[in-house]
């Protein structure tokens, strides 16, 4: 069903975009 | 009016709610006051917008414009002063919000723009973690508007 993996494609995006926020440093320099 | 702009404000909002404000915090109006935006921020990150700060951002000013347009001034100056000290980021790409149309006309466009900055304080503070997660819980169209909000501030900021 397309729906399906279109919904779970926008599931991964959401979530590598997230999950690569946190492992982020946060923005002061070290 | 730019509806993608109209969809920034509302699904900012919905994220805004997840901070359990004392003040009032559904829609634009709400806002306008600064109340809610400056209790979240104090609850981002409290060292900075402190007790003190809080305490000087008026909680019931009604309808008077001045007193609103007075709190949004104070939470905009604040939030710049901390990308630049505290996040060491420079946002003079990003479009400034027009803190005169939000509390005038409860603009959504520069009400946006607002809580977009607020959204960059809370993804970037030592916490940020936390907030992230929160994010992660809210419903799938509303993570989009934030992805994309955040993104944006990402591509506007340098070092």
């Amino acid at each position: 069903d397309p729906n399906i993996k279109g919904a779970a494609a926008n599931e991964g995006v959401l979530a590598n975009f997230f999950n690569s926020l946190l492992s982020k440093k946060t923005g002061a320099p070290g | 009016m730019d509806v993608n702009k109209t969809v920034l404000c509302e699904s900012l909002i919905i994220w805004l709610q997840t901070f359990n404000t004392a003040a009032p915090c559904t829609t634009v109006a709400d806002l306008t006051t600064g109340a809610a935006m400056a209790q979240a921020l104090h609850q981002i990150d409290p060292s900075w917008f402190s007790d003190s700060w809080l305490t000087r951002i008026k909680d019931d000013v009604g309808d008077n414009l001045r007193l609103k347009l007075n709190n949004l001034k104070k939470i905009l100056q604040m939030i710049v002063d901390y990308y630049n000290e505290v996040l060491n980021q420079q946002i003079s790409g990003f479009p400034m919000p027009d803190v005169v149309r939000v509390a005038e006309l409860s603009d959504p466009v520069e009400l946006g723009r607002l809580l977009q900055l607020l959204l960059g304080c809370a993804v970037n503070c030592d916490r940020k973690q936390e907030y992230i997660q929160i994010i992660m819980t809210l419903e799938e169209s509303v993570q989009h508007v934030v992805m994309t909000a955040i993104q944006e501030l990402m591509s506007k900021e340098s070092m």
